[in-house]
């Protein structure tokens, strides 16, 4: 573990907590993308099944079980609780054109050919995309709110200190992904364009407006 | 180097 990594996952956890705040105070989940949230669900389920064969520490399993949980209670508000605030007609991502590829990909491009390495692989690569619904929405109706913006720095973020990370752990312990790496890369460039504006608008007290 | 060190992660 070193710090890289750590504000990485605090990050990402600070992420998770903003959105679940935001729904819950607001009782609106207006202007966030349920397609991205299932996929979000989906890269967990997927990724943490080795929760129940591989015991890594006390940090790793309870951090698990918060993503798992924080997903799992995003999505019972969502489409259950405040369902009457979700945002069906701009959420109108195709998620099958995401998960279809990354099956696909996963298939080919492993280190292993096993049921659980091949779900490991799919919940990286789906996961490097799984924010295009999310980002999509935001185009469509061409703003975002400042909590929401929050909510996107902290997550792309996490991501972005992860390729620190691995690049400290490439230096210090040799160790190195090229299917974490080439996914977080992806999944890091696919904010770019956000944090660019986050940073020229959001930090400036700015409403995240895109140009007409 | 070790391929496969991202496993201890989240």
């Amino acid at each position: 573990m070193n710090i890289f990594r750590l504000a990485g996952d605090l990050s990402h956890l600070l992420a998770i907590i903003i959105l679940l705040l935001k729904i819950w105070k607001t009782r609106s989940c207006a202007g966030i993308s349920g397609k991205s949230q299932v996929l979000f669900a989906i890269v967990y389920l997927t990724r943490y099944l080795d929760l129940f064969t591989t015991y890594i520490s006390l940090y790793n399993s309870i951090m698990k079980i918060v993503f798992i949980a924080a997903s799992g209670a995003t999505l019972y508000l969502m489409y259950v609780k405040f369902k009457a605030t979700y945002d069906h007609n701009h959420d109108s991502f195709r998620i099958e054109f995401l998960l279809i590829p990354c099956v696909i990909l996963a298939l080919i491009i492993n280190h292993d050919f096993t049921v659980m390495e091949i779900l490991w692989t799919f919940s990286i690569y789906l996961e490097s995309v799984a924010i295009l619904p999310q980002l999509f929405l935001v185009s469509k109706t061409g703003e975002a709110e400042s909590i929401t913006s929050h909510y996107l720095f902290a997550l792309g973020s996490y991501r972005a200190l992860y390729l620190l990370n691995w690049i400290y752990r490439y230096m210090a312990e040799s160790h190195y992904d090229l299917i974490a790496i080439f996914a977080g890369v992806v999944q890091t460039i696919l904010y770019c364009d956000f944090f660019y504006l986050y940073i020229t608008k959001v930090l400036k007290g700015k409403k995240l407006q895109l140009p007409a | 180097g070790n391929e496969k060190a991202s496993k201890d992660e989240l």
